[in-house]
């Protein structure tokens, strides 16, 4: 399948903008066009300068625009009628990929000389006129690279002892660095790391993917750049080829890892909204299996090795929510379940505005259908305790209905319940508080209740 | 344990380390072969920590013989009723109990111990300089009376007891989670155990769980 040509994905696209300039000497030239697409092909014409364009879309105007948002008397104005669409390489300061077409505004070398102006020849002499390289842009005194020069962009300099130099403009790779898996990368990387160009993350064509932009706004898919939605190992992004669905993008590191700065928002008993920022020790699944080690590949093979998810905290076994799911979860030791959610985790907004129920006395008389232990781990039912007259834990049968909470023995720290048989623990005390009733009657202190020594000889072996 | 002295003879055998990386953090009572009890706070990180990251050595009377002595691994860890700041640990085989090692006794629940009663308070930890660092120590302190500890109780109420008040002897850190022992006539009990306060060996009594209070729900812990 021949690709099909597009060009939307070299533009910067501002929804309900656009650019106007009432000082710039050249007027738009306005045509019909049928969509955007269209419109970024035309602005993409060799005979004549284009660096964005407004699109109408009412009408179905393309205003073709000579001009770019740093050319002066330029203005970016909100118009709900038009779609603004900038040419990156009017607009970032890096090189994208091989191809040198650095178009920015930097006027110094990287010995920090200022440049010359192109149309001058007053300090060093030269021939790259704008007149005679129209297609070059040789502006001002800006870095540009006329002659493919390896170097990149360069410029001659005011300095008569240095003729020229290169300007030392980074590749868009270099210019953001990345932290962790790149969940936060902003950048302007716009190309894989085998140099196909993105797809724009607001197109369908050529892969048909589940990232609108729109349904992911906190993960700023803008454009065609590198992104991370999905905690992958690096950003990555759909590719114009239509062989090759995705790739990972080439991204620098940061040198720090800002590992301080990431753990500002972690918690440790409790879950806030995914659990991304769980850092517990919880290491069991809600049943009671030991959750695997994130560094074994047994009983479980799986790709979230800690070393390629280093802000992830994946230590030991404990519960982790690397891959952005629902709620953190874990590999089992059990090889007949592979994953498990550890939802026994309480959420911390629970925590913040408890409802939690509450029992008189001991709660011997609790009624309610609490069914889960204090740390989350579901009850189990009484039934076959019942039955099987476990006179140690029940002194009373009575109300021990399904897997609620009760307290059968009058248990002085309130209702508990069994848990699962293969749970850690096999029972544990539920989530409840003590009413603060003020018709309880008060306790009889220490001085009314008669002391008993702590030496009465009862052999408890 | 500030102020004390090195325990001696086989006097505190009932005394447990409980080592994470094989370091000291805090003290402990063996009160059956395969339990122990102690606190969470100063040496747990969670109530489902990595048990394997752990270990107990009984039988120690200086922590420089750890190393030639048997470490015990722990197969449960059961973290007391809301508030205790208890914890009980379920070793996975039992402690010998001889080579200085042995058992203590709980208290009758509910029971009472009369102020001003020495009881005595057992641990590896900081010394102040006072004493054989990393040995057993031991310090005598009396029982506080109720009035005076409500103080420092704050809500907790009969779930704490204190004892001490001397300045410069009391328990410190690392001794956390170690025994109160109250003794009559040849019978020794364990009444207390130690939880973290600001200052240690300060005139301020240090703050005991009152095992009494949590006896009901120790033996519970044994039968289910």
């Amino acid at each position: 399948q021949k690709p099909r040509r597009q060009s939307l994905q070299k533009y910067e696209k501002s929804e309900n903008h656009m650019l106007i300039c009432t000082d710039c000497p050249q007027t738009p030239v306005v045509q019909n066009s049928r969509s955007q697409e269209h419109c970024a092909r035309k602005c993409k014409k060799k005979n004549f300068i284009c660096r964005a364009f407004n699109f109408q879309k009412a009408n179905r105007k393309c205003y073709l625009l000579p001009f770019d948002r740093f050319t002066h008397g330029a203005q970016k104005q909100a118009n709900i009628n038009f779609t603004l669409c900038e040419k990156k390489e009017y607009i970032r300061e890096c090189i994208s990929g091989t191809k040198d077409n650095y178009r920015g505004r930097r006027s110094w070398t990287k010995s920090n000389i200022t440049c010359q102006a192109w149309s001058d020849n007053n300090i060093n002499e030269h021939t790259f006129y704008p007149d005679r390289y129209p297609m070059q842009d040789l502006r001002e005194n800006f870095c540009r690279n006329p002659n493919n020069d390896p170097g990149g962009p360069w410029c001659y300099t005011t300095d008569p002892n240095v003729r020229a130099e290169e300007c030392g403009i980074p590749q868009c790779s270099q210019e953001v660095c990345m932290r962790c898996n790149g969940e936060d990368y902003r950048g302007k990387v716009d190309q894989t790391e085998s140099g196909k160009e993105c797809q724009r993350w607001d197109s369908k064509w050529p892969h048909v993917h589940p990232f609108q932009p729109k349904k992911y706004r906190d993960k700023d898919l803008r454009d065609n750049y590198c992104r991370n939605p999905n905690n992958r190992l690096r950003p990555w992004c759909y590719t114009m080829d239509p062989r090759t669905p995705w790739e990972y993008c080439n991204i620098t590191m940061c040198d720090s890892d800002h590992s301080e700065e990431i753990d500002v928002n972690t918690t440790t008993s409790c879950i806030q909204q995914d659990g991304t920022n769980y850092r517990g020790t919880m290491n069991v699944t809600p049943e009671g299996v030991t959750c695997q080690r994130w560094d074994s590949q047994f009983p479980h093979n799986h790709s979230f090795l800690p070393v390629n998810f280093k802000c992830k905290d994946l230590r030991e076994n404990y519960c982790r929510n690397p891959d952005g799911a629902h709620y953190p979860w874990c590999f089992t030791t059990d090889p007949n379940q592979r994953i498990a959610k550890c939802t026994h985790i309480p959420r911390c907004d629970a925590e913040a505005t408890p409802k939690i129920d509450c029992y008189e006395d001991k709660g011997e008389m609790y009624r309610g259908a609490l069914s889960t232990t204090r740390s989350g781990i579901p009850c189990a039912d009484w039934a076959p305790y019942i039955n099987s007259g476990d006179s140690h834990s029940t002194i009373s049968h009575v109300g021990l209905e399904r897997n609620y909470c009760r307290n059968p023995d009058r248990d002085k720290h309130g209702p508990w319940c069994y848990t699962s048989p293969n749970n850690r623990l096999v029972w544990d005390y539920c989530k409840l508080k003590q009413c603060e009733s003020p018709t309880v009657a008060p306790q009889p202190n220490n001085l009314t209740r008669p002391k008993i020594s702590c030496f009465v000889h009862i052999n408890t072996r | 344990i500030v102020g004390g002295h090195e325990v001696q003879g086989t006097d505190g055998g009932w005394v447990v380390s409980i080592q994470r990386k094989k370091l000291h953090r805090c003290g402990g009572s063996l009160i059956r072969e395969d339990w122990v009890l102690t606190t969470y706070e100063q040496c747990f990180t969670s109530c489902v920590p990595d048990l394997k990251d752990y270990s107990i050595q009984v039988g120690l009377r200086h922590l420089n013989e750890s190393s030639n002595r048997p470490r015990l691994g722990i197969s449960r860890l059961i973290c007391g009723p809301e508030g205790s700041n208890l914890v009980m640990l379920k070793l996975e085989n039992p402690a010998p109990v001889s080579d200085g090692a042995s058992t203590i006794h709980l208290p009758v629940k509910e029971c009472h111990i009369a102020e001003g009663t020495n009881c005595t308070m057992y641990g590896w930890g900081e010394t102040k300089n006072t004493g054989l660092d990393e040995a057993l120590n031991s310090v005598t302190m009396p029982m506080v009376d109720n009035e005076m500890c409500s103080q420092i109780k704050g809500d907790a109420e009969n779930s704490r007891i204190c004892a001490g008040g001397n300045i410069g002897e009391g328990v410190c850190e690392r001794d956390y989670g170690g025994p109160l022992v109250c003794q009559e006539h040849q019978r020794k009990v364990i009444v207390g155990v130690s939880i973290p306060r600001t200052k240690c060996a300060s005139a301020q009594p240090a703050l005991f769980v009152n095992v009494a209070f949590y006896s009901e729900w120790i033996y519970k812990v044994f039968r289910l």
